[in-house]
């Protein structure tokens, strides 16, 4: 299983649709200073279900909707859609591919699909269960969050540890 | 509970000292509970020793010696827990030409398992990347995907 | 007090909205207190706003956007209040080249009247340094000065 | 005003004394990661009276001592010398050289000296009362310290600045 596609719409500094295809190995985002590529991560984060909006830089959740420029209009809603390739079968009961979606209205509405259909974050967390994403913070390492982890407390180690494995 | 803990704990420990003294090329490193006689309610801390340093309290340990250790305690959770894919965003952003060098010489290695999606702006480690991709700010300040080649990075 | 410290907030304003925009070539940045109406308690409270893009919380700007942020702010506090010398630990980590390039072009500025000392892994930043000072670690783990050329950083 | 000189022995990864001339303008120091770069920061902070170990990494006050290696004793005192050229008489009623110098030995036992006369780390601080030095944040940055000053609470940016005025 490997993450075959990502679309972002609305979604922070990405006013219009943006799809990105990844393969197998490893890719590489680059690009200048605040031209969006943590933007990138923090969707990833949050259409796997991420609740702290502190933990996607912003104040409420509405910051993660496109707010507008001086020469665009902001969106009434953010969207991202993560496209996994479950070929190797290693999710059962799965199609051969999984498209995770969340979707959050201006108005606060909000929604998570799989396969477009709407369902529970339980769902896509059930999902993940037996891998190492989504629940343990080891597969998604935001900007400057590196250092942090060897900051943590005993106690907050422990709190790590035990949600990993 | 306690037997899968203590057994997850040990793997833990083996695949953290083994990673470490690979990115480190020496020295060791292990994890250790505060309090060994209650293993299920006390916290666990990092003990580690670059080569040819006498063992210190982690905090007194450098920018890059910290990013390092972290780095070594992500691959050995990965290999415990492989994930179907990670992102890593600018953690090579404290380390020197060398540790870059041994940082991603790992990364090849696990990522023959692992998909790895990694934000950078290190040219070295754009030299094991197999695609690239390439984001800018518009005029109107939005953000959008341009085509870049390793080459543009030159 | 309060006519010197609000004497000194305002020359601060002046500073930071004049630094910002030559750093950032363009866009606005201020200080505002939390209360204007009780001044001598409240907090202060930085607004920045990059070329092109809305205002938003300083929490939504990136990694480099805030380094530069936090750098404006530094330049403006040395120009009300020079310093015999100032120590500058890596504050370049995350900036892109072309940043760096604008950090360093202010900072030879600044350097007519201020010294500065900087720690630095960036080739860019190396290159307006007049003097270069190499540490190393021994074989036996301690540090110790070494001769270094701008050339050996090719 | 400026500094002259360095002069480190016993402190931190500095076993032997070693000692740095700076001039004017900007220099660079540079070196691989756990050289020692930061330990030269952490030097300049503690001779002009840093008091809190946590700023200076460590977890006691003794943690700036040489601690030993596998190959070399750990040394009985740390002592840090820095040096000010005052040649263009910023600073009246002091000589064109001014030493400022700090001392703690594994006892406990610290001494502050200027010009070699012993003297209590307000007589230090009275230096640089008129000067951005020491006692405000702004003019000796730890690595790591520029994102910290943006995250700093309203109130906490206002105690920032009205020590820096
Ligand atoms: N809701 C939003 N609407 C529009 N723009 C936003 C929104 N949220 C954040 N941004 C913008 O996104 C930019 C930050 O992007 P991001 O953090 O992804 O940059 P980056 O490419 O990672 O840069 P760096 O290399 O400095 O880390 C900021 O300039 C911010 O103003
Ligand atoms: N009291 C001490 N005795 C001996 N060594 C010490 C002492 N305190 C710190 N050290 C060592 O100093 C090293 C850290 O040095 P420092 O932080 O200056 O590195 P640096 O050159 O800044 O590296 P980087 O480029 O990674 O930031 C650590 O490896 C640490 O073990
Ligand atoms: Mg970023
Ligand atoms: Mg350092």
């Amino acid at each position: 299983m490997y993450l075959k596609k990502l679309r972002l719409s609305g979604f922070k500094s990405f006013a219009d649709p943006v799809s990105l295809e990844f393969s197998e190995g490893i890719s590489a985002i680059v690009g200048p200073n605040g031209s969006g590529k943590s933007n990138i991560t923090d969707a990833i984060k949050w259409v796997l279900g991420e609740q702290s909006i502190k933990s996607l830089r912003g104040k409420k959740m509405e910051d993660v909707i496109f707010s507008g420029t001086e020469k665009k209009q902001a969106s009434g809603y953010a969207e991202v859609v993560l496209i996994l390739d479950n070929k190797d079968g290693s999710l059962e009961n799965y199609p051969q591919e999984i498209a995770i979606s969340r979707k959050l209205f201006r108005s606060g509405e909000s929604d998570y699909a799989i396969n477009k259909k709407s369902c529970k974050l339980k769902e896509i967390h059930s999902i993940f269960m037996d891998t190492g994403l989504g629940k343990n913070g080891y597969s998604l390492i935001s900007q400057g969050s590196i250092e942090n982890i060897l900051a943590s407390s005993p106690t907050e180690l422990r709190n790590i540890f035990e949600e990993a494995v | 509970m306690t037997e899968q803990f203590k057994a997850n704990f040990i793997k833990l420990q083996e695949n953290f000292t083994r990673i470490f003294s690979i990115l480190f090329e020496g020295g060791r490193a292990y994890l250790e509970f505060t309090d060994p006689t209650g293993v299920l309610e006390g916290g666990i801390e990092l003990v580690a020793q670059p080569p040819g340093k006498r063992l210190r309290h982690i905090s007194l340990l450098s920018g890059g010696e910290k990013s390092m250790v972290a780095i070594a305690l992500l691959f050995s959770f990965l290999e415990i827990n492989p994930s179907p894919f990670c992102v890593i965003d600018e953690v090579d952003a404290a380390l020197d030409d060398h540790n870059i060098y041994r940082y991603i010489s790992y990364l090849k290695k696990v990522a023959e398992h692992n998909q790895f999606i990694t934000i950078t702006h290190r040219r070295t480690t754009l030299e094991v990347c197999d695609n690239l991709y390439g984001v800018s700010m518009s005029k109107d300040g939005v953000s959008q995907l341009v085509s870049v080649r390793l080459t543009d990075y030159a």
